[in-house]
């Protein structure tokens, strides 16, 4: 059962979830499908400030996060930035679009001159998030659960960053269970696409060297 | 590292903004 201040906490981080994305007239520029290479790389990058912005205005709203160490909120959020936008790209790149949007965003990223390499892990993780058909309240949370790992670089007080951690972690087991009753397994295949994430986020630094030269 | 060191920019600018406000 979610207790009322579980329900309370889920609320929130929904709502802040919900109000924190990048903003349209970005978005709208990723439909053109007339653009050169250099527009292309330009808008990307664009869009990687305003991942990084949204990402920190969303993790402002997370019950209890501003009351961590300064320091440690900038290694949390220094340390989950790559994840963060990987998971919420994911999470759009599967919402229902309108009519040929998804094949505009995929062409686009497959002719941006990131190595087919980079481009295939991607959309392989892009798919297994798909397959989850996960609810909005779970990818707020599951993207919450990423930011607040205490093994980030340079992160200080642990402990305080894990108790955090657990308490969305209890939120979204039982949520799993509730609403997926069918499927006990539904709770650690979500942990798995986190680790997953890792992975990519590996590949990320290098994706970067190899784009630049491009 | 100039690449993390404006990752870290963006976020200090963005958390502060609160603070400011």
């Amino acid at each position: 059962e979610i207790t009322k201040d579980q329900q309370a906490l889920v609320k929130i981080i929904v709502e802040a979830y919900n109000r924190h994305q990048i903003p349209q007239d970005v978005t709208k520029k990723l439909l053109q499908d007339q653009y050169s290479a250099e527009e292309n790389f330009l808008l990307l990058t664009e869009m990687a400030t305003n991942q990084v912005q949204v990402l920190v205005e969303f993790t402002k709203n997370i019950p209890g996060f501003l009351s961590l160490d300064r320091e440690d909120q900038i290694a949390l959020l220094k340390g989950s930035a790559v994840e963060a936008m990987f998971l919420r790209s994911a999470q759009v790149f599967n919402r229902k679009m309108p009519s040929g949007h998804t094949e505009v965003l995929e062409d686009r990223i497959r002719k941006s001159g990131i190595s087919e390499e980079f481009i295939t892990p991607m959309f392989n993780f892009y798919k297994s998030i798909g397959e989850l058909h996960m609810v909005r309240e779970e990818q707020a949370l599951l993207t919450t659960i990423t930011i607040l790992t205490p093994d980030r670089p340079y992160v200080k007080d642990q402990q305080a960053v894990e108790r955090l951690q657990e308490t969305m972690l209890d939120v979204l087991r039982k949520m799993c269970v509730l609403q997926h009753p069918q499927d006990p397994q539904y709770f650690a295949r979500l942990l798995g696409r986190l680790t997953e994430l890792r992975t990519l986020s590996h590949y990320h630094a290098e994706m970067l060297t190899s784009w630049r030269m491009n | 590292p100039a690449s993390n060191l404006g990752l870290e920019d963006i976020i200090r600018k963005a958390l502060m903004g609160n603070l400011e406000e």
